[in-house]
């Protein structure tokens, strides 16, 4: 949409406003779509970036906004989205990959979190489903896959920021996301989801310090964009398997899908690393999306040559 | 989040940790790294979120302990207000 404002961060209606209209002036490459409904019965849409094309293409996944308070992670997706409108017909690199890959971009997917966090509370992290009769709020949605769930890193307190919820896949935002991804596996070849802070690419797992069987290569790929990442804008990211340079936890979504069979499973955590936290300041979306760009471009470009 | 800091320690010892675990389970602060307060470490990186009205206490208490700490944040309320501004007709 002209006028749209990447550099400052947007309400969710103003969110919702910007698919739409993403998709009626992209209308030969975006399309929108129904991913599912919030607790607090919000609908959930992604959008898909399809160049139109006969052959058979395979899938990028990218979800934004599982944590309320992670501005940053939405702004990105819409920043990603921005770019490859812009530059598909000018950028090799783009114009190559979108021949052969659909990209599939969830902006928010914890909705009523994210309008919370605007509204009432900065620093909500988790959803709003109510429990203990409405006495205590929120589950966790990166600790509610069904990937080792309940077991390690997480809290079944309600009023924990960590709580896992009543079980796997409990909660509806989660449920969305599964019945999408499992319907599409075979054709999906990385899953990326995109958190802050930290600068960080975590690779699975979280729930153990067990390498994947293509640890080598997720490795080798992530390292790959760091240092493209590093190179050109001097930022630097560290890499390498959750439980081992962060912390351990079980119920992700990256754990989960990786578990599932999708072979390349990233876990992004942007900016920054303490000075502003979670309260990034918007001065800082440009530097952060630009350099956050490089990076998943770099992972999709080698996914695509694979 | 009024006078809330955010302040930036990393424990040396054992004794240090267990300190800190101790202030985050009896004031209920807000970890935001690690997230549990299980994963401190000596060593590490603890970033905490400190209400206003605990914020003495707590550096009082770090200072008996010999815990050195820096302000990561000085009000937590002063960068929200920033980053999301109030008029929202200003971002279109």
């Amino acid at each position: 949409p002209e006028n749209y404002n990447y550099t400052q961060y947007h309400p969710m209606e103003e969110i919702y406003t910007w698919m739409a209209q993403i998709q009626k002036s992209n209308s030969e490459l975006v399309t929108q779509h129904y991913l599912g409904e919030t607790v607090e019965n919000r609908t959930i849409y992604y959008l898909q970036i399809s160049q139109p094309s006969d052959r058979t293409k395979k899938i990028i996944w990218m979800d934004c906004g599982i944590h309320a308070r992670e501005w940053i992670s939405p702004a990105f997706c819409q920043w990603f989205v921005k770019e490859i409108l812009q530059n598909y017909e000018s950028d090799p690199k783009i114009r190559k990959f979108l021949q052969n890959l659909d990209l599939y971009i969830l902006p928010v997917l914890n909705i009523d979190g994210y309008i919370y966090s605007w509204e009432t509370a900065r620093l909500w992290r988790k959803n709003r489903s109510p429990h203990l009769n409405g006495t205590c709020y929120g589950t966790d949605l990166n600790r509610n896959f069904n990937s080792s769930w309940g077991t390690l890193g997480v809290s079944y307190n309600c009023s924990s920021e960590i709580f896992c919820g009543t079980g796997p896949e409990s909660e509806p935002e989660t449920r969305a996301v599964v019945q999408l991804i499992e319907r599409k596996k075979s054709d999906i070849l990385c899953y990326l989801t995109i958190h802050s802070y930290g600068q960080y690419i975590l690779t699975p797992y979280g729930s153990t310090t067990e390498p994947p069987s293509n640890n080598e290569e997720l490795m080798h790929v992530a390292q790959t964009a760091a240092a493209a990442l590093r190179e050109k804008y001097g930022t630097s990211y560290e890499v390498g398997s959750t439980s081992l340079i962060l912390y351990s936890n079980s119920g992700s979504s990256r754990d989960w899908a990786h578990m599932i069979g999708i072979p390349f499973s990233y876990t992004f955590e942007l900016r920054d690393k303490g000075t502003y936290g979670f309260i990034l300041p918007a001065d800082q979306i440009q530097p952060t999306c630009e350099e956050t760009m490089l990076a998943v471009t770099t992972i999709i470009e080698y996914v695509d040559q694979k | 989040y009024n006078g809330d800091q955010v302040l930036h320690i990393v424990p040396e010892t054992l004794q240090q940790v267990q300190h800190l675990q101790h202030l985050h389970s009896t004031l209920l602060l807000d970890l935001w790294k690690p997230l549990l307060p299980e994963d401190i470490q000596a060593g590490e990186d603890l970033h905490i979120r400190v209400p206003a009205s605990l914020v003495q206490e707590v550096k009082d208490s770090l200072d008996q302990h010999t815990i050195s700490y820096k302000i990561l944040i000085h009000d937590v309320q002063e960068l929200v207000d920033q980053s999301a501004p109030k008029d929202t007709s200003s971002r279109n």
